[in-house]
């Protein structure tokens, strides 16, 4: 089984 | 005043095709060297980044910065009013509430003027770090929208598999499974049919297909697409806009319980 990530565990909010 | 005239005036309905499947709304930023446009899909997990330089444009005046907030479904409902080989015209003034989009027929005979309200529009704007990919992956764009959309039949996940052999596309579920390998390619008679694979390291990352398939929708824009990855990084799915920018499509990975 596999989770979705969110982009703003890699891209940090400016 | 903001005006941007563009004579292949049906790449914009291509990137507003690309996109509106992925965001109801979103901010064009004006700029002296061009237009932009950075937002997340609802759920965070993708984003889509489009660049579109100034004199790629046909004519380009902005004379200040601006913002235009729109609704991309009205956006669309409006392009799809030009025909395919319409000039178009994009013109605001400064601090104006509205964008204007006029299409010239290429004879001049039909001029057709559309005002369309635009929004405030308080988005999330991320800072992508530069990036050396371990894998660059560039293939035919119809090659890899056919790959998403047939393996989608299989599961709701993709795993994309590059190493020196080249790049493995698979999918697992109730069905059955799919494995689909592509080589790269020794000679070609056009460069868009190539495969190449430029690898620093091997990487295997596992994607939601749905996602992919909605990048697929820029498929018209340009005969080859990149993908880009890295361990642990969001895959890159970036597409040619003609001659005037690109579109780049971000996406997180779903990673093992």
């Amino acid at each position: 089984p596999t989770h979705q990530t969110s982009l703003t565990s890699y891209f940090k909010k400016i | 005043m903001f005006e941007a005239r563009l004579v292949h005036g049906n790449l914009l309905k291509k990137v507003l095709d690309a996109i509106k499947d992925l965001l109801t709304e979103a901010s064009w930023d004006c700029a002296d060297s061009g237009i932009q446009l950075q937002a997340m899909d609802n759920s965070h997990v993708s984003l889509v980044s489009v660049n579109l330089r100034a004199e790629g444009f046909d004519k380009y005046r902005c004379d200040r910065n601006l913002i235009m907030g729109m609704d991309l479904t009205s956006m669309s409902k409006i392009l799809k009013c030009s025909a395919s080989d319409d000039i178009i015209t994009m013109k605001a003034q400064d601090n104006a509430d509205t964008v204007s989009f006029i299409f010239e027929s290429p004879s001049q005979e039909k001029v057709s003027d559309y005002q369309m309200k635009l929004m405030n529009l308080d988005q999330d704007h991320l800072g992508i770090p530069e990036t050396e990919y371990a894998c660059v992956i560039k293939m035919p764009s119809g090659e890899f929208a056919r790959i998403c959309r047939d393996l989608s039949n299989f599961g709701e996940n993709i795993v994309i598999a590059c190493s020196k052999e080249g790049v493995k596309f698979s999918a697992a579920g109730d069905i059955g499974t799919a494995n689909v390998k592509l080589a790269q390619t020794s000679s070609v008679d056009k460069e868009e049919d190539a495969v190449v694979i430029d690898m620093q390291e091997p990487v295997t990352l596992t994607f939601a297909c749905r996602y992919l398939n909605m990048f697929t929708k820029a498929t018209p824009l340009s005969p080859q697409v990149s993908l880009s990855m890295h361990p642990d990084v969001p895959l890159v799915v970036e597409y040619a806009i003609g001659e005037i920018g690109q579109i780049q499509y971000f996406l997180a990975p779903k990673i093992g319980d």
